[in-house]
């Protein structure tokens, strides 16, 4: 279970990081 | 007014690069009150997108997921498919964050279509590893193994060695 869970962290952590920097400009 | 509206967004974005999601929420939901004022469709998108990324930072996914809704709603609405794309895959990662894996996998199913469709191979390599990860939640190995393999010859193909 945890390595499931870890597996599933890896690819939406990916997206998070690259959430942390999108800013739809006026 | 018309300018009221755009330097809300532009504090609402300045708040959320520093890492205040509140205070981000609070200047987006003022700039999304104008854009509806004006009926301005793009401006009213923009900002729901803000509101739904501020809102995973806060940790309110179930929040998150309805304004990347809207989101999606309107990219219909104004045609622009890369959009579209773009709030399919958010809502997938919103519901993986949510642990609702088979909602996740219908988004990132529909996000893939638009990929392929645009033929953005970056976009499409996300939403099969996506998929991947979604299929195994499910208990689906199989399936999970057939979008694991497209991952890889993406990546391959792409040059991404990561």
């Amino acid at each position: 279970g945890q390595r499931l869970h870890l597996m599933q962290v890896d690819s939406v952590q990916r997206w998070m990081e690259d959430l942390k920097l999108m800013t739809e400009c006026e | 007014r018309a300018a009221q509206g755009r330097a809300y967004g532009n504090l609402g974005n300045t708040h959320y690069l520093l890492g205040s999601f509140m205070e981000a929420t609070a200047f987006h939901k003022e700039r999304l009150a104008i854009a509806k004022e004006f009926g301005d469709k793009a401006a009213e998108r923009r900002a729901y997108s803000n509101l739904g990324n501020a809102h995973i930072f806060l940790g309110r996914f179930d929040v998150a997921a309805e304004y990347y809704k809207k989101t999606l709603q309107l990219s219909r609405q104004l045609k622009d498919q890369a959009v579209e794309a773009q709030a399919c895959y958010s809502l997938g990662n919103t519901y993986t964050l949510l642990q609702d894996y088979e909602r996740a996998a219908e988004y990132h199913l529909r996000h893939l279509l638009i990929a392929q469709e645009l033929a953005d191979r970056v976009g499409e390599g996300r939403a099969c590893w996506s998929l991947g990860n979604a299929y195994v939640s499910m208990g689906s190995p199989a399936q999970a193994l057939t979008f694991a393999k497209k991952h890889l010859e993406i990546s391959q193909e792409i040059g991404d060695r990561n």
